[in-house]
């Protein structure tokens, strides 16, 4: 079972739309997969249809123990999701100690899926400690260009520290480049600045910008679903194709 | 005095490139301006020319009392700048009571300015809860697609609990519309339902989607030492008008 964290403390990247998009073509290829949205604005869960104000139970109950990743767990289409909801925001005033471990002892029993993929807050915070205590990879989402950039230093130190303390297994797997448009020279000198600084980590698919993308989440559809033949549909499947290949 | 706050808990939607440029556009209108950097990713400091990792004392080393706001101050061109660096993040781990108003309490004496603009973290955290408790006003950029759409709902209701645990003074002064592109139906369709959810909120300037907004950043630049001809230029300075008409 490969568990990936879809992360960037930098804002607007593409890490909802990765995460749903990510898992929507992995279902296509035969695999079981489970999303868990960890972000108490819940865009993965408005992204793939439902209402978060309709959700009363969701992953925060789960995470203070009161009950079973089973009680919440939404069957849509055979792709499993665990929901938020606004009340996740109150995770930092709960007085539990080793709070960074709330997801992995939740989830300790889990091991049915091909792919669990969890869609970060923009933040290093506890929701996203507690993602990485529990994933083996990291996917960072970066929209190419030069502060989002730049705001990516933070997020490769913050891994270092959680290798160190929480989870020695976890690395990141891979940078996706996000709303690329070839005719843009910042979204170009951005790609090679990321080659450059860290090679071999970007993937070769860029997903490039295409308003088809924006326009999904507002009927509740992956990308799939709403438009097969868009480019979006298109560098979605090509990048989970090599996802599939850098295990 | 007014004392604003950028902010919006959804990521990427044009808090910094807004409070940068306003701050910009009210300094060639004349007005003394100081620029308050409230995010870790330091992104207001990158963009105005600085980088965050040679900021020895930052805005952080303020809030926790141990040094005067003066003795971080930049002056840039006479516009004040208030920078930050990571150490920022920690402000969590602080055990200090009453954190929310650490940055009132630091520029309690500070009264020489026409406007202090405040740049906010995507969250609604222990930044965002100082700078509302300080700010007299909020301007809330909304990147016009479905997902910072639904994303606004969080915000407003922590003003609300902000407006009567924190200060009573705070109000959002109005939602900036960004990156705006007419060709985009679902840009259109957002604005629509932001003035029929949120009557009279909207500003009438949208900032166009323009790539020049984007590069500005990478030379330290603001849009009008940048490109002043560029309809983000152009936009901004719009805009800005509009907020000295909203007092
Ligand atoms: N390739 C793309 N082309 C065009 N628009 C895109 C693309 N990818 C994402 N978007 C749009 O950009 C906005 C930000 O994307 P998204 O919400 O996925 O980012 P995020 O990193 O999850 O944001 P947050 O930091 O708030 O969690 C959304 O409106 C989304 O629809
Ligand atoms: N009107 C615009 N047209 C084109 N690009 C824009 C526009 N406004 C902002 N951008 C770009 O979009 C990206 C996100 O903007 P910005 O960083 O200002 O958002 P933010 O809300 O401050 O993000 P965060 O939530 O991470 O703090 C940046 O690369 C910026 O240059
Ligand atoms: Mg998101
Ligand atoms: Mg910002």
């Amino acid at each position: 079972m490969r568990i990936i964290s879809i992360s960037n403390n930098k804002g607007g990247v593409g890490k909802t739309t990765s995460a749903v998009n990510i898992a929507a073509a992995l279902q296509i290829k035969g695999k079981k997969v489970c999303v868990i949205d960890l972000d108490h604005q819940a865009q993965a869960t408005y992204h793939l249809g439902y209402n978060p104000k309709q959700i009363k139970k969701s992953i925060f109950d789960v995470l203070k123990g009161e009950i079973s990743y089973e009680d919440i767990l939404i069957d849509r289409n055979d792709m499993h999701l665990l929901p938020a909801n606004q009340e996740l925001k109150d995770i930092e005033f709960l007085p539990i100690p080793a709070k960074e471990f709330l997801l992995r002892d939740a989830l300790e029993s889990v091991n049915h899926y091909d792919f669990v993929i969890i869609d970060c807050p923009p933040s290093l915070g506890i929701l996203t400690l507690n993602a990485m205590a529990y994933s083996k990879e990291i996917l960072v989402p970066l929209q190419v260009q030069f502060l989002p950039f730049h705001g990516m230093y933070n997020l490769f130190e913050a891994v270092q520290m959680v290798k160190r303390r929480l989870n020695k297994h976890i690395d990141v797997t891979g940078i996706i480049g996000t709303m690329y448009n070839a005719k843009r020279a910042i979204n170009r000198e951005v790609i090679e600045e990321t080659e450059n600084r860290l090679p071999g980590k970007l993937f070769e698919t860029l997903i490039r910008e295409n308003v088809a993308l924006q326009e999904a989440p507002s009927w509740g559809k992956t990308i799939f679903e709403y438009k097969a033949g868009s480019p979006g549909a298109e560098d979605y499947m090509n990048l989970t194709e090599e996802i599939l290949q850098r295990e």
